[in-house]
């Protein structure tokens, strides 16, 4: 499916996120640009770090915030869909609320997003 | 959405996606396939061109007037011995039976490796990104440490080396003779949409030694149900021949094809489903179990059948994996091809395990951490030093003569210009 690596990388990115705040005892704003000045100018590395904060950071801040894991962030963000039929895809343990309460409650702290707007892709 | 799209980054952009598509490297003006660029399938994956503007100059070619006067192999020897008037190339090299190794091979072969350290948020700090462009370029495979080709020291801390480097330690007129045609998710069948990348001549250049290490994608997928798209025997034995007539038609008399049996690779379930990936080990919440189910969920697993918790379907990826084992060794057995050797040889991942635990290590310490699927540098290691010992003691007519001038050629050339 189209969407899977997409889904892959932002999971593995907005836990490395979660968890580089938790050692560092820092806000999640703070660690975006922690991990962006941790990576290299080549291939434009960074400026693609920074450009991805300016459009998703904002969200990524009121999700991590508000408690939320890395599958529900990615999920309420679009970089991963659940397709009809098919169980929803998840790396950590399922929150204690139902699936849909929880993505509900996240879908609300980013409702009308401009991020949400924007393609996946790339 | 794509950094393609921008204008001026177009052509470079198309230059190398083709690149990357046929497995040839980007940078390379005179087209001979081999480059001094590292990476894009530079010199990390064949060794480097010593001139970039001569088609006629490339690693593995037999020396035009035994390099009196350029050193047209690239492999460092030429010019005249001054106190006899004899090229150095004839006095070193002449009937010593030099050798190239070829890879033909899939991600174990390219080495895929995804850093720990990119991942693991403990871990992190300004320096742990600094090789990422580099792996990035080379579609985050590294060739230049894998078991086969690789040419640098281990970053493993482990004291055995590649294929290539006990070949050229064998007769230094094998220097720079190494390519390594892998590419990631490669298997028996799509062999054919980069097979000619390979360079070699019949006529121009010295015999190969082909390693054929296809060992998973032929029953790997990520489908969720990945039996149907497993390869069987009868089209296995037909995309193989397909290969050796095509190697038959480019390699030089005298050449040798060793095939690489497919792994068991129940040990990936056995020994990592319960352990903590390296993304779970800061909160104990992230096992491979997770990973896998995360993974098959999505249908990106690289391989659903080995990395499942369904112990049937395991079964059922390794009887198959057995099967087109026997079809390659029958081909070795009963196939003949006037210009080629054929071998069989077991993936010997068992008897690796074994000697890794007398060392005092884990079989879980053999596997790259973050994909949960790929054997590890060491473990990379360990099996050319296994392949090497078998060669050795069972063809070593594959591997040509030892050279007795191998001391005056370090003594004369020194690292010979390096890899």
């Amino acid at each position: 499916p189209s969407n899977s690596h997409t889904c892959v990388g932002c999971v593995l990115v907005v836990s490395v996120l979660e968890q580089l705040a938790q050692v560092h005892n820092s806000t999640v704003q703070a660690t975006m640009e922690r991990l962006c000045r941790y990576l290299p100018e080549k291939l434009f590395l960074k400026t693609t770090c920074y450009l991805v904060i300016q459009m998703f950071g904002p969200d990524i801040v009121k999700l991590l915030t508000a408690g939320m894991n890395a599958d529900v962030v990615c999920h309420t963000l679009e970089f991963c869909k659940q397709d009809a039929g098919q169980p929803l895809c998840h790396l950590y343990a399922p929150p204690k609320e139902p699936w849909r309460q929880t993505l509900e409650k996240a879908r609300q702290l980013v409702e009308k997003s401009p991020a949400l707007k924007r393609p996946r892709s790339g | 959405s794509d950094i393609c799209s921008l204008p001026f980054l177009a052509k470079i952009c198309q230059e190398i996606k083709l690149a990357i598509q046929n497995s040839v490297p980007f940078k390379d003006a005179d087209s001979d396939k081999y480059s001094v660029f590292s990476a894009l399938r530079g010199y990390h994956w064949r060794g480097r061109d010593c001139n970039d503007s001569d088609a006629t100059v490339y690693p593995g070619r037999r020396p035009d007037n035994w390099d009196a006067h350029r050193d047209s192999n690239c492999n460092g020897i030429w010019g005249v011995d001054p106190s006899d008037g004899i090229p150095y190339e004839k006095k070193f090299c002449e009937g010593s039976q030099p050798r190239g190794i070829v890879l033909l091979g899939d991600s174990f072969g390219a080495h895929f490796h995804i850093a720990p350290e990119w991942v693991t948020a403990a871990q992190m700090s300004l320096n742990s990104f600094f090789n990422l462009p580099t792996a990035l370029a080379d579609e985050l495979d590294w060739p230049q440490v894998s078991g086969v080709t690789g040419f640098l020291s281990s970053m493993s801390g482990i004291k055995e080396k590649s294929i290539y480097r006990r070949l050229r330690e064998r007769n230094r007129c094998n220097h720079r003779d190494y390519q390594n045609i892998s590419r990631n998710g490669a298997s028996s069948q799509n062999l054919k949409q980069f097979i000619e990348s390979l360079s070699r001549s019949k006529l121009w250049d010295h015999p190969a030694v082909v390693i054929y290490a296809m060992i998973g994608n032929d029953v790997c997928n990520g489908k969720r149900d990945p039996v149907p798209a497993m390869t069987t025997p009868e089209k296995l034995y037909s995309h193989v021949m397909q290969t050796l007539q095509q190697l038959h038609s480019h390699l030089p008399n005298g050449s040798s094809v060793i095939f690489y049996g497919l792994p068991d690779g129940t040990f990936l379930w056995d020994n990592l489903h319960s352990r903590y990936h390296p993304l779970g080990q800061l909160n104990r919440d992230v096992t491979y179990a997770q990973l896998y189910a995360f993974l098959n969920c999505l249908q990106v697993s690289p391989c659903h059948g080995w990395m499942s918790s369904n112990k049937t379907l395991r079964a059922l990826t390794s009887e198959r994996a057995k099967q087109l084992s026997k079809t390659l060794e029958r081909i070795a057995d009963s196939e003949r091809f006037t210009n080629l050797n054929l071998f069989y040889m077991d993936f010997a991942f068992q008897e690796i395990t074994e000697e890794w635990r007398k060392r005092g290590g884990q079989p879980w310490q053999l596997i790259e951490p973050v994909d949960g699927f790929h054997p590890n540098e060491v473990a990379s290691l360990l099996l050319a030093d296994h392949f090497w010992r078998k060669v050795q003691l069972q063809w070593p007519q594959v591997l040509g003569k030892e050279n007795p001038f191998n001391p005056q050629i370090e003594k004369v050339f020194g690292d010979q210009g390096g890899h």
